[in-house]
């Protein structure tokens, strides 16, 4: 199983569409602080499912949608699509591309689309399970990850075990 | 579930060390369960040693050796329950340019086995990367442009 | 002790929203004490919008702002109540290029108040101290030898 | 008042003795990770009395002293001294320059001195208070001081107020 690209529109500071091929082994991003490298990252973590805000760095979970500039409007809606080759049947599927779709919309609905068909959350879940992609925490590494690992009462290794 | 946890717990023990000697360039490294009894909610301790030092435990160590420590470990965990890709959001920032270099040979091998996505304002890193993107604001929206390599990532970083 | 803490309080917040409008270029900041009746105990809330943007939290600003944004709030306590000296220790690591650079600028009017005593691992950082010291470790030792600038700072980094 | 410069012998990784002269405003120490930049700052704050191991990266207050490595055995005693100018007598006593010391011995033993003469920690903090050389929290800034600035519920402006 690969990642080929990611589709971010809507979420946290990506108001315009923006569509990233993902199909190499070492993708490197680069850019000014601020300027939304990080909340990549969250996007790809939503979209498999993050339910906890504090894992996506937010204060509650409509803190995704864009919620304005000094020269845009706030949007009505976060839309997050990930595109992942199955070939080797990893996801118990017949499918050799899977698109993964997540919505949120400012009133709190919420949606799931697999391959553009309506699921729900524990569908994703059943079916990633064992793929190893959701489990977010250890594949994550960043500084605050490893400030959690080196704490004196941490569970982390407990908890990915 | 007790076995299952010990076996792996054994297997993240040894590649831990491995990693940890691969970027020390020697020393030794160690995670104990402190409650043989009851291992699953047990505290660990990581104990690491970089070569030549008589430190033991890896809160004595200084910043930069505690985030490659860390990254050991972090490597031996994800060898052990491995996912089809991870991220690395500047991790190599607080490491110095040798140390740097020895993380990316650890990388090189890694990739092989997993995507990885890496934010890193360090130049040699992004000199490793297969593919760049460029990530700007403009009045708050963010946008993302592939770099070609080399010639612009001088006017990047 | 109240009065005197409010004193100081307000001061620190006029400051912080000057230094913070030299370091981003823009934005506003504040700091709010949010229980008026005792605010010797009270919770202090730490607001921070970068030019350009909606966000109010520091919480919710990426790890180069928050730092950013930190080092200002810092320097604005750090003028309120001087000290001698004071340290930085790889304070810098987080920040891009041009934020470097406007932390150097504020670094060099500091200066001439108190003494700073400047760890990084950033070359630019090096290039305004006006003296270095290489410190090295052999066999779990550590020496300190005095470097000559310019020529001698690419080897050391 | 001003540094003029720091003396260090057997404190945490300076087995052999050290003399730096800090004579100027802005002074850069660089080095490989684990040389022993942070450890020169550990030392400077412990000279002028800091009391909590934590403080200064240790776990108990004897962890201090050098506890040796591969091809040296372990001291029985950490030193250091820092030489302060007075000629604007911010310190109130009648001397130009200002040698504070303070030893830790293995049995636990600590000394502190004042230009050599033997004072009581007390002593030190009296002298000490108002110059502003005393208050640690805020004359050092990292990376952990500024996460403990942005933690929920900080009381780091409290405590410096
Ligand atoms: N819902 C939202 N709507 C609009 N902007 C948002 C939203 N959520 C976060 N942001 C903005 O995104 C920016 C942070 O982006 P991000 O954390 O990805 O930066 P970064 O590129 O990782 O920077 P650094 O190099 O400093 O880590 C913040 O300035 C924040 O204001
Ligand atoms: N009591 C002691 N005896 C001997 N060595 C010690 C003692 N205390 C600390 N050390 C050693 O000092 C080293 C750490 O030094 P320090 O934290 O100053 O490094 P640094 O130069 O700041 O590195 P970095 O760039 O990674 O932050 C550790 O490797 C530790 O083993
Ligand atoms: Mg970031
Ligand atoms: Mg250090």
């Amino acid at each position: 199983m690969k990642l080929l690209d990611i589709e971010i529109s809507g979420f946290k500071s990506f108001a315009n569409p923006v569509r990233i091929p993902i199909d190499k082994d070492l993708i490197g991003f680069v850019g000014p602080n601020g300027c939304g490298k990080s909340n990549i990252v969250d996007a790809i973590k939503w979209v498999i499912g993050e339910q906890s805000p504090k894992e996506i760095r937010c204060e509650k979970s409509g803190d995704v949608i864009f919620n304005g500039s000094t020269l845009r409007a706030a949007q009505g809606m976060a839309e997050v699509t990930l595109r992942l080759s199955n070939e080797d049947k990893i996801i118990p599927l017949n499918y050799n591309e899977i698109e993964i779709t997540r919505r949120l919309y400012k009133n709190g609905d919420s949606e799931y689309l697999l391959n553009r068909t309506p699921v729900r959350l524990k569908d994703i879940n059943r079916f990633l399970s064992g793929t190893g992609l959701g489990e977010s925490s250890y594949t994550l590494f960043k500084p605050s990850v490893i400030d959690d690992l080196l704490r004196p009462n941490s569970m982390l290794i407990n908890d990915i075990l | 579930a007790k076995e299952d946890f010990e076996k792996n717990f054994n297997i993240i023990k040894r590649k831990f060390n491995e990693i940890f000697v691969e970027l020390f360039g020697g020393g030794k490294s160690n995670i104990v369960i402190e409650d043989e009894q009851n291992p699953i909610e047990s505290k660990i301790t990581i104990y690491a040693q970089p070569p030549g030092k008589r430190v033991k435990n890896i809160t004595m160590l200084s910043t930069g050796e505690q985030t490659l420590a860390a990254i050991a470990l972090l490597f031996a965990i994800y060898e052990t329950k491995p996912s089809p890709f991870c991220f690395m959001d500047e991790i190599d920032a607080p490491l110095d340019d040798a140390n740097v270099e020895r993380f990316l040979t650890l990388l090189k091998r890694l990739k092989s086995k997993s995507q990885i996505l890496m934010i890193t304002h360090n130049r040699r890193t992004m000199e490793i990367c297969e593919y760049i993107y460029g990530v700007t604001m403009e009045e708050g929206i963010s946008k993302v442009i592939s770099i070609n390599l080399q010639k612009e990532v001088e006017e990047w970083v």
